[in-house]
């Protein structure tokens, strides 16, 4: 059996709105230590991994190993009718037909109790080896998201460029060109502001403006995003979860 | 502007 108290379900209703809008079909693998889930959009250049671990849980008890197969469509309806503060448990047996979600208001004897019922979900992994990166960013998540934005009413791609110091967002699409470059700073009081950058190598790379500007839904979850880049190879985008995190690996764009 | 790769091209299927 599965049972899982969020002391607030704020932090569940971010990470669905996270991913709702790239990927419809979900597996939530759930075991002793948390909650994970792989998948990947239909276009097949957006992978999700999500790890929930037991500590980001208030109460968390999985005696075995069990398979939720959701439709996030359908979750996100019924996430969107719990408040934010609202406790939310969630409980399923060990041969599950349906995840049944409980709602807690903290300060009335109020209980919300919905039922969703669940799929069969045939997806196939993939097998992501401990990848070697070129060079990290870490960054405010926020500054991130308002250039994806900023930069995606220019073009549909996004070229990455690091440099020793600087990470160059470059756009250039048919009516103008824009760019935005961000260097190192180091705010010691407000921690969350700072931009770090390691490099082993200078990065250019073009991604997909769409797809970032799904990625960039996640930003509620956390104040920094952590941006993992490697010549020739997909990039990793990291949000912390308190404990865990919510990763997304995208496929760069190559000249024809 | 380029041409979109896929996961696959990086990741085999398990």
């Amino acid at each position: 059996m599965l049972e899982g108290k969020f002391d607030e379900a704020s932090l569940l209703k971010k990470v669905i709105d996270a991913m709702k809008d790239s990927v419809k079909l979900c597996n939530f693998n759930c075991t002793e230590n948390g909650i994970s889930v792989q998948a990947i959009d239909d276009s097949r250049v957006l992978l999700i991994s999500l790890l929930i671990e037991a500590g980001s849980f208030e109460d968390y008890r999985c005696d075995r190993n069990i398979v939720l197969g959701l439709e996030m469509e359908s979750l996100n309806k019924i996430i969107k009718n719990g408040n934010a503060s609202d406790m939310l448990t969630l409980v399923a047996e060990d041969s599950p037909d349906a995840l049944n979600l409980i709602f807690e208001d903290k300060r009335r004897d109020r209980i919300a109790e919905y039922s969703l019922k669940l799929m069969d979900i045939d997806q196939d992994f993939l097998k992501i080896e401990d990848m070697k990166f070129d060079a990290v960013v870490n960054m405010p998540s926020a500054e991130f998201a308002k250039i994806c934005r900023d930069m995606k009413t220019l073009s549909e791609s996004l070229q990455i460029i690091i440099t020793k110091d600087s990470v160059k967002f470059n756009s250039e699409g048919d009516f103008g060109s824009g760019s935005v470059v961000i260097k190192s700073f180091t705010d010691l009081e407000k921690t969350e502001e700072s931009v770090r950058i390691t490099l082993e190598k200078p990065i250019n790379l073009t991604f997909g403006a769409k797809y970032l500007n799904d990625i960039i839904k996640s930003t509620p979850l956390a104040s920094q995003v952590t941006i993992k880049l490697c010549d020739k190879q997909p990039a990793l985008f990291e949000y912390q979860l308190p404990s865990g995190y919510l990763r997304f690996y995208l496929a760069p764009k190559f000249e024809d | 502007d380029g041409l979109q790769s896929t996961l696959g091209e990086f990741f085999p299927t398990e």
